[in-house]
């Protein structure tokens, strides 16, 4: 079952807070339950997936983009202030109270959905259940944040890691090949010396030859 | 023995590299490793 | 202001559940208010900077260690579940409430404090204050989780990127090892090619001397 909680100001007082729940299962648009309260009473309703497809049919709105409506208008909640009203009227005779929710436009607006809402009998027990279910959804969040936090810490601290291994890899490479020069240039000077000393024996063996050739 | 050594300086460098001997890779690692050993 | 809010069952009756939010500026230790709310009704009233004294006097707890208890007691509320018990007591012609909380040990318990709460003329508005601030919280909770999320992503890229670099970096080690003994090589093999070449013409130099000096 899901559920969401969310602050709404009726147009007809924007002054007054009411708190509407609203829960479904799995799909907004296989029906969903509403409660609403002002703290001290709160009325109870629901909207079948029949009922959905009606209302979509009657605004002529493709069902699943109606759907989508629905969903900003009264679960996104606060972020889509200003697109969506809200309105509550209260007849306490009947213990009933009319809900709506509309859709607000540039040249207007238009009401998304209505339904008559019945007070409930118990309103502390649907207070304390909305207090409890935001207590609850605070300690998982809670419980959410922290692991973020230390996973947030183990992938800094890994970066890290890997940031210097990089660095000694690179230095170790600039290391690698100013090391292989200096000892190559060491054996290639061996060999230069060697020649340097055989070219300087052959030049004095092919004087002395010369100099015998002379004496002849 | 004096000659021995004598050989090895005609034949060797002070690095162990042979003069006439064509090197290649594994021989070049050993001469350039025990020229970090010498250093 | 500090406020924390928490789900509580008083020992005399532990199948009803109540909410106890606790306020306070900076340090518990300098006074707390209390609202205690069933849901239907609410309760108020503060404990002051002398009374935590006293209280502590009074059980010849060092004052320190008494500010943590109580909040071990008040604020962090279900996990101490076991270690604190609370008591609540109404008195609906008063218009009044004792409530206290007390310390769990092995082998008894004491009261840790009391007060009488007075009751709200409002309730309503409590509730709605309860709700609200539930809200806000679950609000500025998910925004931190948004924000971890976006950092995790973040630094795990940064990782990664730093990972391929460092692979990069080890591979082009390798290659230039690899690169630079076959230069070596040739550059040596050219040289000892030179050297037996010379060393062939000194000896056909000193042979051709000898048999000279043979003939002579």
């Amino acid at each position: 079952m899901e559920k969401t909680l969310n602050r709404i100001h009726p147009v007809s007082d924007p002054e007054a807070t009411y708190f509407l729940q609203v829960s479904w299962e799995k799909d907004l648009g296989a029906g969903f339950g509403i409660i609403l309260s002002d703290g001290q009473c709160a009325w109870t309703g629901t909207v079948s997936e029949a009922e959905i497809s009606r209302e979509a049919d009657d605004m002529e709105m493709n069902r699943e983009k109606y759907v989508e409506e629905l969903k900003k208008a009264l679960i996104t909640g606060e972020e889509s202030a200003g697109r969506y009203n809200f309105a509550i009227s209260r007849d306490e005779e009947n213990r009933e109270c009319h809900f709506s929710y509309e859709r607000n436009l540039k040249d207007g607006s238009f009401t998304l959905g209505s339904l008559k809402l019945q007070k409930v009998s118990s309103p502390a027990e649907v207070v304390r259940e909305l207090i409890g279910y935001c207590l609850d959804c605070l300690g998982r969040l809670q419980a959410k944040n922290e692991l973020l936090q230390k996973e947030n810490e183990r992938l800094f601290s890994d970066w890290s890691d890997v940031e210097k291994r990089l660095e000694k890899c690179v230095e170790a490479k600039e290391e690698l090949e100013a090391d292989l020069y200096s000892r190559f240039i060491l054996v290639l000077n061996e060999k230069k010396a060697k020649i340097r000393n055989l070219q300087k024996l052959l030049n004095e063996a092919k004087e002395s030859a010369a100099d015998d050739k002379c004496a002849r | 023995s004096p000659d021995t050594k004598e050989h090895f300086a005609r034949e060797y460098d002070c690095y162990g590299d042979s003069y006439t001997a064509d090197t290649d890779v594994a021989q070049l690692k050993e001469v350039f490793s025990r020229m970090k050993e010498n250093t």
